[in-house]
């Protein structure tokens, strides 16, 4: 049975920081 | 078109999200992916060395101009409140804060997931992760 880590269900939502 | 920038989706739906599925937390608890409460990210991610939970706030949800199967959704990001969109399947479920999973399409996600899932809605806080060291 596969185990998946709990990050993988979240979206990364990184702002980029463009200046 | 690509992903826009600081958005970082699968372009399908993962077999994680699948009523059954086993997810190991951050200290190594194993939990049914439908039976995960808000306590086990916000632990997790405190136990983390590099991960850290903002909060994403939905702005806008709209259909997608490439296919009917497909949403944009807009967030709020983090206390700087960046703006991100992303474009989603409709039955791509999110973790609400104190409610638990929702998507665009509940009945969608609940007819191929068997996922227990509410209506994604405009001002629904959303768990999403960024890097510890970013500023």
């Amino acid at each position: 049975v596969p185990v998946f880590p709990w990050h993988s269900l979240v979206p990364f939502l990184a702002p980029t920081q463009s200046d | 078109p690509p992903p826009p920038p600081g958005a970082v989706l699968p372009p399908s739906l993962p077999p994680y999200f699948v009523k059954g599925s086993i997810i190991q937390l951050a200290d190594g608890e194993l939990k049914r992916v439908e039976d995960l409460k808000t306590e086990d990210f916000i632990q997790s991610a405190e136990i983390s060395n590099d991960l850290k939970i903002d909060s994403s706030t939905v702005e806008r949800i709209e259909g997608s101009h490439t296919s009917p199967n497909f949403a944009v959704v807009q967030f709020s990001v983090g206390e700087h409140r960046a703006q991100v969109s992303v474009e989603v399947l409709v039955e791509y479920p999110f973790f609400v804060f104190g409610q638990g999973w929702s998507s665009c399409c509940p009945d969608r996600t609940t007819q191929i997931l068997e996922l227990p899932c509410t209506k994604l809605s405009v001002g629904d806080v959303c768990i999403s992760l960024t890097l510890k060291n970013l500023k």
